[in-house]
C-alpha cells in the first residue's frame, strides 16, 4: 500500500522481531 | 476456524512443514482466548451480545489463521529457512496476530456499542481495547503490524490508516508504560553498545 509508511529495513522481519531469527 | 477445510487442510500441513503441530498449541490458544474475548466482549456490551462477540471472534481467527500463513510463506522466501518452530512456539507473537486481527474485525464493525439492555452507557472497543483484553503489552502488538499490513493485500486504505495510527499511538505512549518490553530492548541495547565501545567517564 502506497501510503503506509514501511519502517522495517532491509533483512528485518517479524522473525527478527521475535528474536527467532 | 479456517474459512473451508480445504484451506485449513493447506494451513495445517503447512504448519507442519514449518515444524510444529498446530493442533496442540494453536488451536488451544485460539479456544482459551476465545473464551476470555467473548466474556470481555459480552461484560463491555451486555450479555444479549454475546453471539454478536462470538461471530466477531470467528471473522477474527479466520484473518488470523490467512495472515499466519502469508507470513510464513513470506518469511520462507525471505530467509530460505523452513524451520519456524521457534516462532510458531511463540505464545506472544500468536496473541499478537490474533489481536490485530481482532482489531481490525473491531474496527470495520464500528468502534462503540450501546448496552445491549438499553443504557446509555457506550463502550468503546476500539483500540486498545484489544490490548486489554489479552492482558497484551502494546509494544508486541506494534512489532507484528507491518508484517500483517505486508502480507495482507485485502486490507483496505481506511483498514491500514487505522493500524498506522495504533502504532503512533503505541509509539508516542503505550508503549512507554511502565511494564513495556521496550525497556528491556532499551536496556539489551545499551548493553551491547556498552561492550563495544570503552565505558565513558563517570564525569560525564
Amino acid at each position: 500500500p502506497q501510503d503506509y509508511h514501511f519502517g522495517l529495513e532491509e533483512g528485518e522481519g517479524i522473525s527478527e522481531l521475535f528474536d527467532c531469527d | 476456524l479456517p474459512q473451508t477445510p480445504v484451506r485449513g487442510t493447506n494451513l495445517i500441513k503447512s504448519l507442519k512443514c514449518f515444524g510444529m503441530n498446530p493442533e496442540d498449541s494453536i488451536l488451544k490458544r485460539v479456544e482459551s482466548l476465545g473464551h476470555i474475548f467473548k466474556k470481555k466482549f459480552a461484560e463491555a456490551v451486555g450479555q444479549g451480545c454475546a453471539e454478536i462477540g462470538s461471530q466477531r471472534y470467528q471473522l477474527g481467527v479466520r484473518l488470523y489463521y490467512r495472515v499466519m500463513e502469508s507470513m510464513l510463506k513470506s518469511e520462507e522466501e525471505r530467509l530460505s529457512v523452513h524451520n519456524f518452530s521457534k516462532l510458531l512456539n511463540d505464545n506472544i507473537f500468536h496473541t499478537s496476530l490474533l489481536a490485530c486481527a481482532l482489531e481490525i474485525v473491531m474496527a470495520t464493525y464500528g468502534r462503540t456499542a450501546s448496552q445491549s439492555d438499553g443504557t446509555s452507557a457506550e463502550t468503546d472497543l476500539s483500540f486498545p481495547w484489544i490490548l486489554n483484553v489479552f492482558d497484551l503489552k502494546a509494544f508486541d502488538f506494534y512489532k507484528v503490524i507491518e508484517s500483517f499490513i505486508k502480507v495482507e493485500p485485502s486490507l483496505t486504505r481506511d483498514m491500514i490508516k487505522h493500524l498506522e495510527r495504533c502504532e503512533h499511538r503505541i509509539m508516542e505512549s503505550l508503549a512507554w508504560q511502565s511494564d513495556s518490553p521496550l525497556f528491556d530492548l532499551i536496556k539489551q541495547s545499551k548493553e551491547r553498545e556498552g561492550q563495544t565501545d570503552q565505558p565513558e567517564p563517570t564525569s560525564t
